[in-house]
């Protein structure tokens, strides 16, 4: 069964849903089969990979609220092995129709049924917010990879980040971990950079990747070319590097 | 009787906060009395100005929750003329409770009362979402300013953006208006800066600032000196970038 693991961060734009476009690309490259599900109104990830998302019917939308079920929502993106279940504007009703639900914070896990027996490694993209559609991911996952933006801003959010982490595990009962920290947005010759690496590094210790994803305007642009940047320009340094996340990422598994 | 305006866009990342604080601060310097309201549960304005948010028990969400007047919560910062009305993670448990209420979205409006009498600028900070928090803000508004990162996933939420100010006005009976678009983290040396400021130009015509706001690092670092980067490095181009807007929006409001 594959691993299920949310990309997790509530400070917007530090780089959650380049991270699930272009790890989850990267490892289908490989040869692995990938889902990803766009969990976030805003549909960045959907877009990720040149697919129209406004008028579409069948979405994570119509999953959550029982319309349709996961497997009639999957569609093929244009990289051999990786799946998305899309999302729009339309789940942006989600949060306050499913909070008056019992099991609010299952539904996402529950209407996944088996679906990551078809897959090795399906990732989820959340909004930036600690809201119920994150919680919803949370308790749907087996880990999270939380990137942080390498700026004071990101350091803040550590805290509440990890409340909302141990409060998950402990009051519905997740083996939930992290499967990593990755500094994005990283450039080492700041002094800004290099200071909040320290600081992450104190407070998390060992579990921080090894790569780390510099700024490179490439995977900014991909999206407008409706491709990821891993397959738009292979040899950019953002290209790089996460191909290098998918082979660490993989070379963790192995330890286990 | 001041202007309260709205630092609104759902996506994460492209410089509200750093808008609300350095507008606000570049105004106060040229003497007007400014109060920044900041309505994010992670407090990033708050910690802006050096202020220690995690112990706080007085703040926008007391205020929002009627335990505290809004001009009791009212803090000085060290800017001479400028007022924040703090916020911290206690804001988050707000929007699940406030959408039980009645006259759920107008409550910071009422909660407001005249406080902006006191002031020629308030301010509001907002969250990374088109939630329950931001319509309060909408509607406490009389304009907004969408700060807009120059990259290819700002534009996709320009539709969504705009179609909840539209249901805002007209269900909510608001004369809100858009102040002006201000282009982020904008490097116009960079085919995608240049592509997505003729994609915003076309979607917004003239109403875009003529001031726009480079990547400067120092931007970044400010929050960790506790100060607003127009104090911390007043010759920085991100300073003078947002002192120029400051003179930018008081010329509009001269020829009203
Ligand atoms: N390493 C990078 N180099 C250059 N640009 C990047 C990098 N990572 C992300 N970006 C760009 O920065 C912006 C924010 O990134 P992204 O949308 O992935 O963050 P996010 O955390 O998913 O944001 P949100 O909180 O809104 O969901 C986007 O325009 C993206 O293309
Ligand atoms: N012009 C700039 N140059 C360099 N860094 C900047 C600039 N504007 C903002 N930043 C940095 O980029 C990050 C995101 O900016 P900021 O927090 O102001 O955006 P935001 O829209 O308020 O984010 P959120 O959606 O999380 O509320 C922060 O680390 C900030 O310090
Ligand atoms: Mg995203
Ligand atoms: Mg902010």
């Amino acid at each position: 069964m594959g691993e299920t693991i949310a990309i997790l961060n509530q400070k917007g734009g530090c780089g959650k849903t380049t991270t699930a476009v272009n790890l989850a690309t990267a490892l289908a490259l490989i040869g692995k089969r990938v889902l990803l599900i766009d969990v976030d109104p805003q549909g960045n990830a959907t877009t990720g990979f040149g697919i129209e998302k406004n008028g579409l019917e069948h979405t994570i939308y119509t999953v959550l609220s029982e319309k349709d079920r996961i497997q009639d929502v999957v569609i093929r993106t244009n990289i051999e092995g990786l799946d998305i279940v899309p999302s729009n504007i339309l789940l942006s009703g989600a949060e306050v129709e499913l909070s008056k639900e019992i099991g609010r914070e299952v539904i996402l896990k529950n209407r996944m049924g088996g679906i990551a027996y078809n897959y090795d490694y399906v990732f989820i993209d959340v909004p930036p917010s600690l809201g119920l559609l994150t919680v919803n991911a949370l308790v749907a996952s087996d880990s999270v990879i939380i990137p942080i933006q390498a700026e004071y801003y990101a350091l803040e959010g550590m805290a509440d980040l990890m409340k909302i982490l141990t409060l998950v595990k402990s009051r519905l009962d997740s083996s939930l971990n992290i499967k990593g920290i990755l500094l994005t947005l990283y450039d080492k010759r700041t002094r800004l950079g290099r200071e909040v690496y320290r600081n992450v590094k104190e407070y998390f210790g060992d579990n921080i990747f090894k790569t780390t994803i510099p700024r490179n305007v490439t995977l900014a642009e991909a999206p407008s070319h409706g491709e990821p940047c891993v397959v738009y320009d292979e040899e950019s340094s953002g290209a790089i590097a996460y191909k290098n996340l998918a082979k660490e990422l993989i070379s963790m598994e192995q330890d286990v």
